[in-house]
């Protein structure tokens, strides 16, 4: 995966993403491609969350998954989240869940429960830095206000990195792929280099939704396992999801 | 770094609004009515995704069993599996139980759905 947060001269932030699944679970040599891959983009729907008939949150998700891997509450935040591999894993996290031990919170059910039952920003980046999980991750969070955007580095246990906007002091863009910041990305997978040679090059002065959508369409940045872009603007509410395909000589990942 | 990278090319621009090869579609949107009880909240989207679904946990399968050719790894989806929903919070415990009902798959598979992205962070 690769999410973005990004604010613009204004002050406005736009938070997209590229949702990459599917890594090692089958190759089709006759399609050259993923098997599983291919086979959740049929799966994939905006999901409208109301109460009283009012939108509570929208999410991008893979219809029969209860938890939330991309959404956003109108005027609040912008979430999304990208595997984190560890050793120290979520089969680890399962396994105490099946031995009594269930004082962690599985990973979807957090964030649909930040998602649907979070108020403000900064609540949101609370929970997801104090709540103890099943698995690691990275959270990829969003405001409406200036600075209000972070990647936070998720163990099962704890925060071990949390990554501010600071549009003033030059970060005006966080970018997270699946890879600790603090941390050379794997030579055979960087995806975080070119996404930020992109976003440099596209100068904050021109950030936008579409131009967003050039990055992440960008290879490899979009890739074999890309399931689709989702592309959110949160003072406006605005939440577009659409199917990708890398076709051609293309990164498997 | 780009130009080292087998699979790289030159950042894109004027790709918005989506066309071409890489645009496979636009994605539907289905309301979730969270007023209603968490066990009826998925029937329109299950109702109308079952069968794409059923192919992606048959494929899961599928790749399990190429692992673990003696269908242990299923047999454990199928009858272990299905003992966690008890232990999950609610309202999840129930969504899972509905999804199950609406899409006619078992309740072990949809569970080995819904805690797929724990597994798989090893």
């Amino acid at each position: 995966c690769t999410s973005i947060v990004a604010e613009d001269k204004s002050g406005k932030l736009y938070h997209a993403r590229n949702l990459d699944f599917g890594l090692f679970l089958g190759w089709d040599i006759k399609n050259s491609s993923w098997i599983i891959t291919q086979e959740l983009k049929p799966l994939v729907v905006t999901l409208d969350f109301q109460r009283n008939n009012k939108t509570v949150f929208k999410s991008t998700n893979f219809a029969g998954y209860v938890g939330m891997v991309s959404g956003i509450k109108p005027g609040i935040f912008t979430l999304t989240m990208n595997e984190r591999f560890s050793l120290d894993g979520g089969y680890i996290g399962i396994f105490e869940w099946i031995l009594g031990r269930r004082d962690g919170m599985w990973m979807g059910f957090l964030t649909r429960t930040v998602l649907e039952n979070g108020t403000s920003y900064q609540e949101a980046k609370d929970q997801l830095v104090k709540t103890r999980l099943l698995a690691p991750a990275y959270f990829i969070l969003g405001g409406n206000k200036s600075g209000e955007g972070c990647v936070i580095t998720r163990s099962r246990q704890a925060a071990l990195d949390i990554w501010d906007l600071d549009a003033n002091g030059g970060t005006w863009y966080v970018v997270e792929t699946n890879y600790d910041r603090w941390k050379a990305p794997l030579v055979l997978d960087d995806r975080r280099t070119p996404a930020m040679k992109c976003m440099n090059q596209t100068k904050q002065e021109n950030i936008s939704l579409p131009t967003i959508y050039d990055v992440l369409s960008t290879k490899p940045i979009l890739n074999k396992l890309t399931v689709c872009t989702t592309l959110m603007e949160v003072s406006e509410g605005r939440s577009e999801s659409y199917l990708r395909e890398c076709i051609g000589s293309c990164s498997p990942w | 770094v780009l130009a080292e990278d087998p699979f790289g090319e030159d950042c894109r621009s004027k790709t918005y609004p989506p066309a071409g090869p890489t645009f496979k579609g636009t994605v539907p949107t289905y309301i979730i009515n969270l007023d209603l009880p968490p066990s009826r909240r998925w029937d329109k989207l299950l109702s109308d995704k079952k069968i794409e679904l059923k192919t992606v946990i048959q494929s899961i399968k599928n790749i399990a069993n190429a692992f673990v050719p003696s269908g242990k790894a299923v047999e454990i989806v199928d009858t272990k599996l299905v003992r966690l929903i008890s232990t999950l919070p609610y309202p999840f415990n129930e969504e899972l139980k509905g999804i199950a009902n609406a899409s006619g798959i078992p309740l072990g598979e949809i569970v080995l759905f819904n805690i797929f992205y724990e597994i798989f962070t090893v």
